[in-house]
């Protein structure tokens, strides 16, 4: 742990004064290792700690006794005050709402999309699910079945992305139903081309929330993940998932830094009932170690 | 002898900085670069030398499929939650079907919704055998079951699928540890690999992931999945490192039955050094 490190390393200086600004050095490097191994992405973890250095030069850290803990707490406020812009109440204005689930394959999307029509329902709103995955096995039973455990409308669709978009958005004014939750095939952003169908979906209908299911212990590659799916189809929250593993989560830092949008849940767990909000304070202890 | 000017640093940190963005990890990757500059290399070619070496020798040569003396020869794959257990079990079977083996594949995750829809289409695609029993069955009953059926026994190769698991959750561990017993108990030695899925897209939890579900299960290999993203799985030089024991056998690189390939050490070490 980051604590652990920087204890350590103030050891060897406990006799000093002040930190010199080579201490400080010595430091950040701890900290951008910290933020690597904990999956930032590495020109997020060098802008982070050179931000935590000019902040460590300005600071009564250097004349602090527990120079140790003081440092962390530097880093894991600066943590907590930038992951603080990534919470946002996850409001819904129109009827039907419409939210286009998004992302790598076996991120979470589908059961994402069980778990946010159970949220809604615990809310009073109902919700119609429907899939545009047409190429993996038994998707459509999967939702359908999560479905039936959530206690919300299924709608069978079959035939390309917009005409399905556009029968559950017209099935779900027909029922005067709340939330549209449209979950799609996992995809990645190495071919564009892959991104037409998404945006068939955006234009089909009036989509209100794109969001980014990305899972938790992605590394390095999450930038690249939210940056396609950003640019080719556009991206308004991110729900990060599989958080009740030991993952450290540093791609929730990436990619609120490059895409500045919410992380409207955290998904915790294989249950419906597994969806929370964001906390930077639990993210920022977690990326610390 | 002659004054041996050094390498400038940017030539180390930039090649330092590739293999943290390839999800090598700091302490991996400061171990590489630290590793090369002692042995002062003059040039760049001998710098790219010695970087590809200290990754390529990490791999063993050694990562052969294991199979039983009589059939049917049983793997297990098991993994963490999406990283592409199912799809490949399917692929692999594909692969010795395609081959001439019989195969068969059989659903033992029998919690998720619809996983074994999902392994019963796919194993229609394959053209293997298929073995599942009702949705929320023991999973341990399944395998007793499947490994006492006739069809199953006559299968040169038989791939166990199974739900995916945090292995940081004690009681899906120790589940998973029992469907093993329940195998060997089965159908003794028939048990021939321990196979942990890794999704290419992690970073640095795929080592944890490794060594706890090593530490449970003695894995006989790794299957690394989705390389065809842009990920390039460098964690598997810590994973080759701190579990020597443990080859990578399989690769995935796509969505359809023919995506899987047996690793092959140098086209990765290639994709990793560019
Ligand atoms: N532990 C845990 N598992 C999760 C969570 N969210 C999803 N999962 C599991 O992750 C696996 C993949 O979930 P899916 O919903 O099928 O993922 P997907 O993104 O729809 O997959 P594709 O459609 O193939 O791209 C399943 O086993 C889920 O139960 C979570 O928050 N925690
Ligand atoms: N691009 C790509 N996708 C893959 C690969 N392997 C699996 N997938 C996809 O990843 C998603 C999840 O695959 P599954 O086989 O359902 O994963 P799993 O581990 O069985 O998931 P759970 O049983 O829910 O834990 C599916 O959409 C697969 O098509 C691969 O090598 N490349
Ligand atoms: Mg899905
Ligand atoms: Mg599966």
């Amino acid at each position: 742990a980051l604590n652990r490190r920087l204890g350590a390393l103030f050891k060897k200086i406990r006799g000093q004064a002040r930190l010199t600004e080579a201490n400080v050095m010595d430091a950040v490097k701890e900290v951008r290792t910290a933020l690597l191994e904990a999956d930032v992405s590495l020109a997020v973890a060098r802008a982070f700690t050179e931000e935590i250095r000019v902040k460590a030069m300005g600071s009564e850290v250097l004349y602090s006794i527990r120079a140790a803990d003081a440092f962390v707490k530097i880093v894991h406020d600066s943590l907590v005050k930038f992951l603080g812009g990534a919470v946002a109440p996850f409001r819904l204005d129109r009827r039907p709402s419409v939210i286009l689930m998004m992302g790598l394959q076996g991120s979470g999307k589908t059961t994402t999309a069980g778990k946010l029509a159970a949220y809604f329902s615990a809310q009073q709103k109902s919700s119609l699910l429907t899939t545009l995955d047409r190429s993996r096995p038994a998707a459509a039973e999967q939702l359908e079945k999560l479905s039936k455990t959530a206690g919300v409308s299924y709608l069978r669709t079959a035939g390309d992305a917009a005409s399905s978009a556009r029968a559950a958005y017209e099935e779900a004014q027909r029922r005067n139903i709340a939330v549209v939750v449209l979950d799609t095939a996992g995809r990645t952003e190495v071919d564009p081309a892959v991104f037409a169908e998404l945006r068939a979906a955006r234009d089909a209908v009036p989509v209100e929330k794109k969001i980014l299911v990305l899972d938790a212990m992605t590394g390095q590659a999450a930038v690249n993940i939210a940056k396609g799916f950003a640019d080719e189809v556009g991206v308004d929250g991110v729900i990060l998932t599989k958080f009740d593993s030991d993952t450290r989560g540093g791609a929730a830092l990436s990619v609120y830094h490059l895409l500045r949008s919410p992380i409207v849940f955290v998904g915790e767990g294989e249950t419906l009932d597994r969806l929370a909000p964001f906390h930077p304070d639990r993210i920022a202890g977690r990326i610390l170690g | 002898g002659a004054f041996q000017p050094e390498l400038p640093e940017e030539v180390y940190a930039e090649l330092e900085d590739r293999l943290i963005l390839a999800d090598a990890g700091p302490a991996t990757a400061a171990g590489i670069i630290e590793s090369i500059q002692s042995k002062k290399p003059a040039t760049v070619e001998t710098l790219r030398g010695h970087f590809r070496s200290a990754i390529r020798e990490r791999f063993s040569n050694s990562a052969a499929p294991i199979f039983a003396l009589a059939p049917p020869t049983v793997w297990f794959v098991f993994g963490t939650n999406g990283a592409g257990k199912t799809t490949t079990a399917a692929k692999i079977a594909s692969f010795y079907k395609s081959q001439g083996s019989t195969v068969g594949l059989v659903a033992a995750d029998t919690f998720r919704a619809a996983a074994i829809d999902q392994l019963r289409v796919l194993a229609g695609r394959a053209g293997s055998e298929f073995y599942a029993m009702e949705e929320g069955a023991h999973p341990s009953a399944v395998i007793f079951d499947a490994l006492s059926d006739k069809t199953i026994r006559s299968c040169n190769l038989v791939i166990v699928d199974t739900a995916g698991r945090l292995h940081t959750k004690t009681s899906l561990m120790e589940e998973l540890a029992k469907m093993t017993k329940s195998c060997e108990k089965t159908a003794p030695g028939a048990l021939t690999e321990r196979l942990l899925v890794l999704d290419g897209t992690a970073g640095q939890n795929a080592l944890v992931q490794a060594k706890t579900f090593h530490a449970s299960l003695q894995l006989t290999g790794l299957i690394v999945t989705k390389l065809d993203a842009s990920a390039k799985a460098g964690f598997l030089l810590a994973i080759r490192q701190d579990l020597p024991g443990v080859p990578v056998k399989w690769v995935g690189v796509g969505e359809t039955l023919e995506d899987i390939a047996p690793f092959d050490p140098d086209a990765f070490v290639d994709g990793l050094v560019g």
